[in-house]
């Protein structure tokens, strides 16, 4: 089963 | 004041037409460097970049840095008002409450001018790292839109495969199974029918469709589309706006759960 990730897991808050 | 004249009014139209149907809202930065935005969708599953470097601009003048907050579908329909060889002039006071969009005809006989408030966007900001990508695949942008477009009757998913021997596209759902191939241009007429692949090591991702349709939204702006992809990152799509700037979008992949 996939799962769809959110983009805030890869790029960081500045 | 800020003001920024771009006599290819149209570039600006189809940055908008790119953008408007995943963000409801964002803010352009400028500088005098140009105009910047970078903003997550409202799910935060991608995020888009887009740049205008001010010396693509015919005339370019930041006095200091704003943040223009922006309802972009109003943006939208003020600059469907724009007729496609317009000229356009993006104004603004230093902290003003609003924005002025003047369209003037190449012969200066007609002169439209409108006015739109700007809005207070608290966004966030998020780094993106350099990334050294494992696969770099160029192709033209009207394929690519193809492409998804016929996967997306199969499934919600896209998974993209780019081996040596090419790139390959596939879904799968209730009617079966759909797979489209393609291989590296061997000798091409035009560089914008080619198909190009960097790649360092194989990688596969799976995506949504939902996304990658709204992403070739861009297609109008530039003949070619750039896929970068490593495993288990965002993918970045690449459009170029003319020799200006650029339109990228970042997709978080769908994992393992």
């Amino acid at each position: 089963k996939v799962k769809q990730a959110s983009i805030m897991n890869f790029f960081q808050k500045k | 004041m800020f003001e920024a004249r771009l006599v290819q009014g149209n570039l600006l139209k189809k940055v908008l037409e790119s953008l408007k149907d995943l963000l409801t809202e964002a803010s352009w930065d400028c500088a005098d460097t140009g105009i910047q935005l970078q903003a997550m969708d409202n799910s935060h599953v991608s995020l888009v970049s887009v740049q205008l470097r001010a010396d693509g601009f015919d005339k370019f003048r930041c006095d200091r840095q704003l943040s223009m907050g922006m309802n972009l579908t109003s943006m939208s329909k003020i600059l469907r008002c724009a007729a496609n060889d317009d000229i356009i002039t993006i104004k603004a006071q230093d902290q003003a409450d609003n924005v002025t969009f003047v369209f003037e005809s190449p012969n200066q006989e007609k002169v439209a001018d409108y006015e739109m408030k700007l809005m207070n966007l608290d966004q966030e900001h998020l780094g993106i790292p350099e990334t050294d990508y494992a696969a770099v695949i160029k192709l033209p942008a009207a394929e690519f839109q193809r492409i998804i477009k016929d996967l997306s009757q199969f499934g919600e998913s896209v998974v993209i495969s780019c081996t040596k021997e090419g790139v390959k596209f596939s879904a799968a759902g209730d009617i079966g199974v759909g797979n489209i191939k393609l291989a590296q241009t061997a000798s091409v007429d035009k560089e914008e029918e080619a198909v190009t692949i960097e790649m360092q090591e194989p990688v596969t991702l799976t995506f949504a469709c939902r996304y990658l349709n709204m992403f070739t939204k861009a297609t109008c702006l530039a003949p070619q589309v750039t896929l970068s992809m490593s495993p288990e990152v965002p993918l970045v799509v690449e459009y170029k706006i003319g020799d200006m700037g650029h339109v990228r979008y970042y997709l978080a992949p769908k994992i393992e759960d």
